[in-house]
């Protein structure tokens, strides 16, 4: 059913 | 020396209420023109962002930005010796405090608190000032009805946006179904339901999630969801003459 994306994935870190 | 009185303690109690049990341990910072905070989930799939501003507070100082580690279970612990009609100051004294004391104030008691705090070295995510290609305002209630009932069908809940409105579906194993939530300009501002649809979107989250963001509905009558395709939702919580609680979750992604 699939899996669960991360934050990371989209967002650069600071 | 930093310090914040809120004029509705309860207001407070309430957010910290709301992001309890998605963070555990957070970085508050305060500088000249408030009070935020960012953290992630421990699965680093959801992000709370909190902004309170400086014009929305009863009594606002902040000479120095400093950067003010908790934790929530102990805030709460504090906060739970506050009645929700106190007036809360939130106050340090030095430049690198190591408490952060409270004062609870109703009209014939006065409490003083303070808090230890931590240093947390928390990863923090540069969220871009992006244009969502759906916004949807609806009111909160109405929003945590709809992913509790679908959250017992299935954990994953779909939102698919048109021109017409939105729609919440779900599949699962014992079966499925869908709610559209039609659009209206009624008089009553917290009963609205608004569409701002430039492409539409179709995408998946887990109900979980969303039913642990649910809880900061007590903050606004009326919850914001901002979506683009394949991209991580935003769902806004407008703190009247404060400021907003965003709440961020990746999406599911299909194989």
């Amino acid at each position: 059913t699939g899996f669960q994306s991360r934050l990371e994935n989209f967002f650069g870190k600071t | 020396m930093f310090e914040a009185k809120f004029e509705d303690g309860g207001l407070f109690k309430k957010i910290v209420e709301a992001i309890k049990e998605l963070v555990k341990n957070v970085n508050l910072e305060a500088n000249g023109t408030g009070i935020s905070l960012q953290a992630m989930d421990t699965s680093h799939v959801a992000l709370v962002a909190l902004q309170l501003n400086e014009k929305g507070f009863k009594k606002y100082r902040c000479e120095k930005s400093l950067t003010m580690g908790l934790s929530i279970e102990n805030l709460q612990k504090i906060l739970k010796c506050s009645g929700n009609d106190d007036q809360i100051t939130l106050r340090t004294q030095d430049e690198e405090p190591t408490t952060l004391s409270f004062t609870f104030e109703s009209k014939n008691r006065i409490s003083e608190f303070q808090l230890n705090l931590m240093s947390l070295d928390q990863e923090q995510l540069g969220v871009p000032d992006t244009e969502y290609s759906s916004v949807v305002r609806m009111p909160s209630n109405e929003f945590t009805k709809i992913c509790r009932e679908l959250g017992n069908i299935n954990e994953a809940i779909g939102i698919e946006t048109s021109k017409e409105g939105i729609k919440f579906y779900v599949k699962g194993d014992i079966g499925e179904g869908q709610v559209s939530v039609k659009i209206n300009d009624t008089e009553k501002p917290e009963e609205r339901v608004e569409c701002e649809v430039d492409e539409p979107v179709n995408l998946s989250f887990a109900v979980r999630y969303f039913n642990l963001f649910n809880k900061a509905s007590a903050l606004s009558s009326q919850v914001i969801l901002s979506m683009s395709q394949d991209q991580p939702l935003v769902i806004e919580y407008i703190i009247e003459e404060m400021g907003s609680l965003k709440l961020y979750l990746a999406p599911k992604i299909n194989d």
